[in-house]
């Protein structure tokens, strides 16, 4: 009996980019009171919205394979950033863990 | 006297 122990896991979520904008807003990065970067926004329209399983609260761990661990919020911003930019691939894989 | 580690808060991206 009792309630199930959560046991966070960390699950890959792909976006296509089908929108002008990836449309999440991330705080959070090495150094920070947040050591890796949390979804704080999914703004409406955007990529990461359309997806529809990317999470308010979610943490990043990797970005097409690019782990965030010891990067600093700026350079976490620019992997993202870049990850949307770049024309060789039309989706972004996220690592993402819900943080029990 | 007790040291605490205190970090900074993050700022926040728009991406």
């Amino acid at each position: 009996t009792g309630s199930p122990v959560p046991v966070p896991t960390a699950t890959v979520v792909r976006v296509v980019k089908n929108a002008n904008t990836l449309g999440i807003a991330i705080e959070g990065g090495a150094n920070t009171r947040q050591p890796l970067p949390r979804i704080v926004t999914i703004q409406k329209g955007g990529s990461a919205h359309n997806c529809g399983q990317l999470k308010v609260g979610q943490v990043i761990l990797e970005v097409n394979g690019i782990s965030l661990r010891g990067r600093e919020h700026k350079d976490a911003a620019w992997i993202i950033a870049e990850a949307f930019k770049t024309k060789e691939k039309d989706h972004i894989d996220f690592l993402v863990v819900e943080p029990g | 006297r007790e040291k605490r580690l205190t970090l900074p808060p993050s700022e926040i991206t728009l991406l």
